[in-house]
């Protein structure tokens, strides 16, 4: 799995 | 986008919508934490600054701004419109003890040592203890209307759904995200004490009381 630190989450 | 997290964030908007509605037909602040309404205005403040540089979707910048404008009016309702319903003298959680932490941890734990990752990793772990004063209140008082306390458990069903949201997520996207799982977690497990007494007493028809 990758970490994200996308931030598309709210 | 999936069925747990779209329902989590449903039931985090209808608990804004059950909170404005309490204000409004009690015409009261009573019962409700000044303190956790103002974590959370900072929680979306320091977390949605994203929204001036980087845009996900309509729906994600449409909910952003309802968080960080209905949060605002919630205050303004508490020190302005209804300020003499607001008593002070219960809400006395300290929140420098809340503070002072989540500020050392997202200075420890972030994806990117910038300020806007920062920002964005103590709105995190700050939304996952800014229930607290209010629990804390409801813990002094020993009792809560029953819109108050069906805020509250639309609050916590939030929270509660995005953890199959991530168990999906990494399942299906190959995407984990340790922030916000582990403050997630967290911030469920407060909950727990309140969804006991919520579904034995409160949806069984009874009182939100609490043992002496």
């Amino acid at each position: 799995a990758k970490e994200t630190g996308l931030h598309d989450e709210l | 986008m999936n069925l747990f997290r779209l329902f989590g964030d449903m039931s985090h908007l209808a608990s804004i919508l059950l909170l404005l509605y309490k204000i409004q037909t009690t015409r009261s602040v009573r019962g409700l934490s000044f303190k956790t309404q103002a974590l959370y205005v900072t929680v979306f403040v320091t977390r949605y600054l994203d929204l001036f540089y980087d845009y996900v979707s309509l729906y994600n910048s449409v909910m952003k701004t309802f968080f960080i404008t209905s949060s605002c009016y919630v205050l303004y309702l508490m020190k302005k419109k209804y300020r003499p319903t607001n008593d002070p003298s219960i809400d006395t959680f300290r929140v420098e003890y809340l503070l002072g932490p989540c500020v050392l941890l997202s200075l420890i734990f972030n994806y990117r040592f910038t300020f806007a990752e920062i920002l964005w990793s103590f709105s995190i772990f700050l939304e996952s203890v800014a229930i607290l004063p209010q629990l804390f209140m409801l813990q002094r008082t020993g009792e809560a209307e029953a819109i108050t306390t069906h805020y509250l458990a639309a609050l916590g069903a939030y929270r509660a759904l995005y953890i199959p949201n991530w168990i999906y997520r990494y399942w299906m996207e190959d995407q984990v995200d340790p922030i916000a799982v582990t403050a997630g977690i967290v911030q469920t497990a407060l909950y727990v004490d309140f969804f006991y007494v919520y579904f034995t007493k409160v949806l069984q028809g009874q009182r939100f009381e609490l043992p002496a």
